[in-house]
This record gives C-alpha cells, structure tokens and sequence, in this order.
C-alpha cells in the first residue's frame, strides 16, 4: 500500500474520528 | 503467466478466502474482553446488529440479483462479518497501544462505527467477487460502491472515517483493494459527503463557532 496517502496525523486515530476522545 | 480474467477473479477470490481461514464470524475471546471492558457493555447490540443486517443484507442481495441468489448473498456476508471482527480487533489493540486505555465504550457503542466498519468488510467481498459471476446484471443492480451505504443506511462521511484504519489494521488486503477502497474515499469526498443530510455541515459550522465568527460575511458569488 505504499502509494495510498495516510492522513491520520501524529495523535490521530478512530477514536478522535468517532469523537471518543 | 498472464491470466483470464476468469482465473484472474478467482486468485483474488482464493486470496481472500486464505487469509480469512481462521478468522470467525463470532468475536473472538479478545474482543469479547475488549467488550467486557466497556462501561457500557456492547455485545448484545453488535450481535444484534449483526444478525439484523444480515437479514437485510441477504433480502436486498436477493432482491438485485435474483431471489435463487439470496444465500449465496448470506455466504457473502458472513464472509464480510468475519473479517468485520478481525479488523475491529486489530484497530482496538493499536488504539489501547496509542492511548494506553482499555474501555471503548463510546466507540463500541456506537452504531455508525460498527455499521461503517461492517459496510466496509463487506465491500471488499463485493469488489472481491465483483460482477464476473452475473452476466447480464443490469446497471440497476449494480452492487459496487456506494450500494452498501444505502443498504446499511451509513452516511457516507462515517464509512469514509474507517477507511484508514481499516486499511493499516487489515495487511492482507491486495493492492488493487487498497486502490478501490482509496477510490471510495475520493468518491464520499468529491460528492457522497456533500449530501444534504451530511454530518459535515453540523461539523464545520462547530469548527467556525470554535474558531470565531468571521467580521464580514463571504460574497454570494463564493
């Protein structure tokens, strides 16, 4: 998979994408 | 050697077949501790929504493609459940990893997250078998993307908030997956996520308050 673009930044994960931060 | 396309559609077919041999279609013990954990336990609404949409799944299924065709549609989608369980276990122990906590439960109790991550294993069943096995099948029935979102009744800008994870927590997937769930991403973002009833609207509106409220209102020409 080395040419699809990660976006997740340093700190991100599902979590924070489903506001369970 | 090259290959028909034939033999082409079943190596890919085999392939996920392969990596998935061990994995279940019930959570494992792992991921029942993961549920355990949880303030709010979730087992029952998972299995639930499981078997709920799984009958969903199956009628629909049947419905675009042939009443004949229903369990081979239920086949499908045990398929994706299994894999559903084994991505869902990979991401928690990443998570507890990342943020050194054990209790989900507001992730775990969240039927978006569960449907979008479901809707996401079984589109890469579907895209696996692709359409090679029902000639014929008219432009009315295709179950390509983003037909899983209306069968599950996802919003597309919660299926597009697994897709990373999704991909970095299941290392099996071919190349040719990434690229078609990467494909997905673009499409909810170009155009499923701008639908009237999108979450993103409510989220930018939040980011702007946060932020302060602009001095002079943008021109109606932008």
């Amino acid at each position: 998979c080395n040419d699809y673009h990660f976006g997740l930044e340093e700190g991100e994960g599902i979590s924070e994408l489903f506001d369970c931060d | 050697p090259p290959q028909t396309p034939v033999r082409a559609a079943m190596n890919t077919i085999q392939h996920l077949m392969n990596s998935l041999a061990a994995a279940s279609d019930k959570p494992s013990s792992t991921l029942i501790s993961y549920f355990n954990n949880c303030t709010s336990n979730p087992t029952n609404d998972i299995l639930e929504r499981v078997n709920h949409l799984g009958k969903i799944f199956k009628e629909r299924f049947a419905e675009a493609v042939g009443q004949g065709c229903a369990e081979i549609g239920f086949e499908r989608f045990k398929v994706g459940v299994r894999l559903t369980y084994r991505v869902m276990e990979s991401m928690l122990k990443s998570e507890e990893q990342r943020l050194s906590v054990q209790n989900f439960s507001k992730l775990l109790n969240d039927s978006a997250f569960h449907k979008s991550l479901l809707g996401c294993s079984i589109e890469v069943v579907m895209a696996t078998y692709g359409r090679s096995a029902f000639d014929g099948i008219s432009r009315e029935t295709d179950l390509s993307f983003p037909w899983i979102l209306e069968v599950f009744k996802i919003k597309p800008y919660d299926f597009y908030k697994v897709i990373e994870s999704f991909i970095k927590a299941e290392p099996s997937l071919t190349r040719e997956m990434i690229k078609h769930l990467e494909s997905c991403e673009h499409r909810i973002m170009e155009t499923l996520a701008w639908q009237s009833d999108s979450p993103i609207f409510e989220l930018i509106r939040q980011s702007r308050d946060r932020e302060g409220q602009v001095d002079q209102p943008e021109p109606t020409s932008c």
